[in-house]
């Protein structure tokens, strides 16, 4: 970590903020969490308070901008530079900025909070099915009205749940009308609008007015940011259409292959090979939780960390259940000092709680994240737990924290194999691997991906498992792989490949990959299904359903 | 491969061809690489800042524009300098 010069900090402990303005990227109550979160990582291990004021002028002031937005360092765009924040002083000392031309989500995805319907007030969920189709954003399909809505369950047709999307039409957020509808068409200077403008303004903020003449009334509000349909392509923003057929083949989500850019794209209609109508699905956005704790960490004093995990690392990567680094942790409390009884950072149960039993597995699964043959058991792995069982055809046992078996691992791995000849147990998590001796941390890790000479652009691993086959080590993300010799240390020469190129009937973004004991058959896992591979052939022979054949469901 | 007849349009903007160099230039000049042998007396030399930045990233110092480097440079950030201003 480092500090910035003359170890500029604040000389009182109780910090004040203040939100100027808000994204239309999400609702107003989320923007206010994620601010107080990011906050609370650093009250967390200091004796510093943060006190929110609405009027006068706070120690940290916050706003959303574009381009130049008045403090003569622009931002860029969209992607490139996302925020800054000034340290400590006085005047703009402390004041933090976010690039409004960016997605602000929680790293995930659009988070879309849906007002009326039968779920005011509780978010999309996305995808969800509706009719039999697939859907990534809001949608006005089963309406005439025009107002996109979604549902806020996986599937609508069961639970109907579901509530309407911002809109212009729904409501405005901000300004001086008390966050009315905009009225369409409404005139400004003169001039007559029928949808939402940035004329008059320089920030770039798209407002309407509230009533039907701005330059009588003087109400205004600012828009909320549309949730529905594919940005860029040649579909003026339709929404995608699943299931499509790209090149003979059936997709069913959005997918990056056929482009050399990753990006992942959809069909707006059935079938692109005849249509060719595209566009590019909503992105995951980045987390305004996680920049807000990086500003906030200038804005206290941290300058940029050179260790890449910090949260203070310029770089911004996505990181689920966050933590902050033992790094960030001394930088800060180098300045500051630490919390007196500070809390334990992961919450493991005592005895007196009884089992780990919220995660059922079988209630509600959607996807596995990891699955392993470890020794002679098979391991299954779901956000912090794991499962395991040496016999198939009973229920696995679990769930038994992730922590607790294996001590300094993060909370959610994302791949696990175990490597052969060695006996370690080898955890993705992120950017970084682990290697295990049983439930001993090897020394010298964790360890960057890129010292498996994995591309330094890999945000984390899809799944890996190594084939008995041939003793080598495949890893996967998205739809391409790479092979690692273990017994060379070293990766193989001619990768990545296409999934689609070399393994015949596999799908691109797996979930988890393992081999059974060596009996011929490797197990592909995606979401609810899995696709068992004839080793010999290679080539798949079963498709089948993970809950049934294998959590005794 | 099924690479052939996908979609390759961009996104508006997104479509200009950059120059690696030219790129690298801007952003070791705006996170403040450069700034910092100017500060020392020296002159800008697009090497040495391109080695402090692969210093500062753990990327193996070369001073060559690599694609690691310039893959590194390309991630989205925070506008804060890397190098105290």
């Amino acid at each position: 970590y480092s500090h910035f010069p003359n170890k500029m900090k604040w000389s009182k402990e109780k910090i004040t903020y203040r939100i100027l303005n808000y994204t239309p990227d999400m609702d107003k109550s989320i923007v206010d969490d994620s601010i107080a979160e990011a906050f609370k990582v650093w009250s967390d291990v200091t004796p510093l308070t943060f006190e929110r004021i609405n009027e006068g002028e706070a120690d940290i002031m916050i706003k959303f901008g574009v381009k130049e937005h008045g403090d003569g360092y622009p931002f860029d765009g969209k992607d490139g530079l996302l925020a800054h924040a000034f340290p400590p002083g006085e005047g703009t000392g402390g004041d933090s900025h976010f690039d409004e031309d960016e997605d602000w989500t929680n790293g995930k995805g659009q988070v879309v909070k849906v007002r009326y319907g039968n779920a005011d007030g509780e978010l999309c969920h996305f995808p969800f099915v509706y009719n039999g189709k697939t859907y990534n954003t809001c949608t006005k399909e089963g309406r005439t009205d025009g107002y996109t809505w979604c549902s806020t369950t996986a599937d609508f047709e069961k639970d109907n749940k579901y509530g309407f999307c911002p809109s212009p039409e729904l409501g405005t957020f901000g300004g001086n009308a008390n966050e009315e509808p905009c009225k369409f068409p409404f005139t400004f200077l003169g001039k007559t609008y029928s949808s939402c403008t940035q004329e008059g303004r320089k920030d770039g903020s798209y407002w309407c007015s509230t009533t039907s003449n701005y330059d009588e009334d003087k109400k205004y509000g600012f828009c909320p940011q549309e949730t529905q349909g594919t940005k860029g392509g040649n579909s003026e923003g339709s929404s995608c259409t699943f299931p499509f057929i790209f090149l003979g083949k059936t997709y069913d989500t959005c997918t990056s292959t056929g482009r050399s850019d990753q990006k992942a794209w959809c069909s707006t209609t059935s079938n692109y090979d005849n249509d060719k109508k595209w566009g590019f699905c909503p992105g995951s956005g980045y987390s305004l939780f996680l920049v807000a704790a990086h500003e906030f960490g200038h804005a206290l004093g941290l300058e940029h960390s050179k260790d890449q995990n910090a949260l203070m690392f310029p770089s911004y990567s996505f990181i689920e259940n966050f933590h902050l680094p033992k790094d960030d942790i001394d930088g800060i409390q180098d300045l500051y000092g630490a919390r007196s009884g500070v809390k334990p950072r992961y919450p493991t149960p005592s005895p007196t709680d009884g089992p780990v039993t919220h995660l059922d597995l079988c209630k509600n699964f959607k996807n596995i994240d990891a699955v392993a043959q470890i020794r002679d058991e098979t391991y299954f792995f779901k956000d912090r737990y794991h499962w395991s069982t040496s016999d198939i055809r009973h229920k696995p046992r679990g769930p038994k924290l992730n922590q607790d078996t294996w001590p300094g691992l993060p909370e959610k791995v994302d791949a696990v194999y175990e490597r052969p000849d060695s006996g370690f147990t080898i955890f993705f998590s992120g950017k970084q691997y682990w290697a295990y001796s049983r439930s001993s941390l090897q020394s010298g890790y964790p360890r960057s991906l890129t010292a498996l000479s994995l591309p330094q652009n890999i945000e984390r691993v899809d799944a890996a498992f190594n084939w008995k086959k041939n003793k080598k080590t495949y890893i996967f993300y998205k739809n391409q792989y790479w092979r690692y010799n273990e017994r060379r240390q070293k990766m193989d020469h001619g990768y990545p490949k296409m999934i689609a190129d070399n393994w015949n009937g596999i799908h691109e973004d797996v979930d988890a990959v393992f081999q059974f004991r060596g009996l011929g058959h490797s197990y592909f896992f995606k979401r609810w299904y899995y696709l068992r591979l004839d080793d010999k052939h290679v080539k798949v022979d079963k498709v089948g359903n993970i809950k049934k054949d294998w959590l005794g469901c | 491969a099924p690479t052939v007849a996908a979609p390759t349009n961009y996104l508006e903007g997104e479509s200009e061809p950059q120059n690696d160099v030219d790129f690298a230039k801007k952003f070791l000049m705006k996170v403040g690489y450069f700034k910092k042998q100017n500060d020392s007396g020296g002159l800008f030399n697009l090497k040495d800042a391109v080695r402090d930045m692969q210093s500062f990233y753990g990327l193996p110092v070369t001073g060559q524009l690599d694609s690691n480097t310039i893959i590194a440079m390309k991630k989205p950030r925070c506008g804060v300098p890397d190098v105290a201003a």
